[in-house]
């Protein structure tokens, strides 16, 4: 359960210093299930986000992640505690709405890949400062999916169709031959591993909803608003260098698949070139109306490949519409925050003098593979009359669109 | 647990039950 907590401050008339504005106004507190039949599995969970909170959120020093004020885990009881810096009232409202789930703006979903990139960017520069033993919790393993995939399919091919049901058959095959074959030769760093709206959340900084849409890609006016005001937010956390990284190497546009577009929205954060050298006015200083923007929701973060969590977010958060629209936009915001943050600051450059687009292409969609097949094990039983299977099944198609579109099994 | 509960035994009113996932 997940609650906020809103404050009161005593006056402090012997400290006045510590005013109203630096304390608090309101807490998250996170508390784990501690039924017997759960505990095993969430102790884990929480034992991995404490971790990720006390030791490895410090040392990346990134504005997008809440602060963790105290964190308990009581053997005895089997109850974890953990009481977090407000994300704020999300501008969306997450998760499945009446005619379907819930999706990311363009505008959104490329700040969201700007954030994660520089998330990525800093994991991989700080790798030696990190916590070593970081494989990934609940590695899903190949048995346990295979076993899976017969109740998946016997839920799901009604409302999906062959065609699709044929998708996730494919993608079965593939994890072996090629998601588990190459992972370990990809682009190596922390991994958020839920990277999905509801772990990402946008809210205007004065807890209003601000009348922001949470309808998707269509109302790209606000959403640039929106996405100035975040980033006047973000960039009041960061101090980091925005010169040039030293890469002189000229940048290779991977050949788009199929499905790739360039895009058509216009963002005001392409003041970057593709080897990662920033404009020199990188931070605009205009204030506007301020939003903040954190990932919440750590449970999962793990040493492994970082296009993993590009390709959640591609392929669970964002319509296929959407996605199609402005996919290379979205990848190259990733990649251009994470060269940038793997170059800041350090002598040595962590991240292949030769990464270009291409290979970033190649892993997301190995990626795909695994991310879909995510879908298998946790809707393999999926019953829940509350919820439109209709809606769910929806999700399901577009998700496996990615597999196609990123020609995940060539 | 509910907000409710909480906010009573705490004799407080500012507790309110959210979702983060």
């Amino acid at each position: 359960a997940v609650y906020r907590i809103h404050l009161t401050h005593r006056q402090d008339d012997n400290n006045p210093a510590r005013s109203a504005a630096v304390q608090p106004a309101t807490l998250i507190m996170k508390v784990i299930d501690s039924s017997p039949g759960n505990r095993a599995v969430f102790k884990p969970l929480h034992e991995r986000e404490v971790l990720f909170y006390n030791e490895i959120a410090p040392v990346l020093d990134l504005a997008s992640v809440p602060k963790c004020y105290y964190a308990h885990f009581d053997e005895e009881a089997g109850k974890g505690t953990i009481l977090l810096e407000d994300a704020g009232k999300p501008t969306h409202k997450g998760g499945l709405q009446k005619d379907g789930f819930e999706t990311l703006t363009a505008s959104q979903a490329v700040l969201a890949m700007t954030e994660l990139g520089r998330f990525h960017g800093r994991s991989i520069a700080l790798s030696s400062k990190l916590p070593r033993d970081l494989s990934r919790p609940l590695d899903r393993s190949i048995e346990e999916i295979r076993a899976a995939f017969p109740s998946f399919k016997k839920t799901w091919t009604p409302l999906l169709g062959e065609e699709v049901i044929g998708r996730y058959e494919r993608a079965l095959e593939a994890y072996e031959k090629v998601w588990l074959v190459q992972k370990d030769t990809f682009v190596q760093g922390l991994v958020h591993g839920d990277y999905r709206l509801g772990n990402i959340i946008f809210s205007a900084e004065d807890g209003q909803r601000d009348n922001v849409p949470d309808r998707d890609g269509d109302d790209l006016d606000n959403a640039h608003a929106f996405e100035s005001g975040v980033k006047t937010s973000v960039a009041r956390g960061y101090q980091e260098a925005t010169t040039s990284n030293g890469d002189s190497q000229p940048g290779t546009v991977a050949k788009s698949p199929k499905g790739l577009v360039t895009p058509g929205i216009p963002t005001t954060s392409n003041d970057t070139t593709i080897n990662g050298n920033a404009s020199p006015n990188n931070h605009p200083n205009t204030p506007t109306k301020l939003f903040t923007f954190k990932h919440v929701d750590w449970q999962t973060v793990s040493r492994g490949p970082v296009l993993f969590d590009v390709a959640y977010l591609l392929s669970m958060s964002i319509t296929t519409e959407t996605r199609r629209g402005c996919e290379f936009d979205l990848v190259h915001a990733w990649y251009t925050a994470c060269r940038e943050a793997a170059g800041a600051g350090n002598d040595q450059f962590f991240l292949s003098a030769d990464l270009n687009i291409s290979p970033c292409v190649r892993e997301i969609s190995a990626a795909c593979v695994a991310v879909v097949l995510v879908s298998v094990t946790t809707m393999n039983n999926f019953r829940a009359p509350e919820v439109p299977m209709r809606a769910v099944a929806g999700k399901l198609r577009t998700v496996s669109e990615m597999l196609v579109d990123w020609r995940s099994f060539e | 647990i509910t907000a409710e509960w909480l906010n009573a035994k705490l004799g407080i009113n500012t507790i309110e039950h959210i979702s983060l996932q």
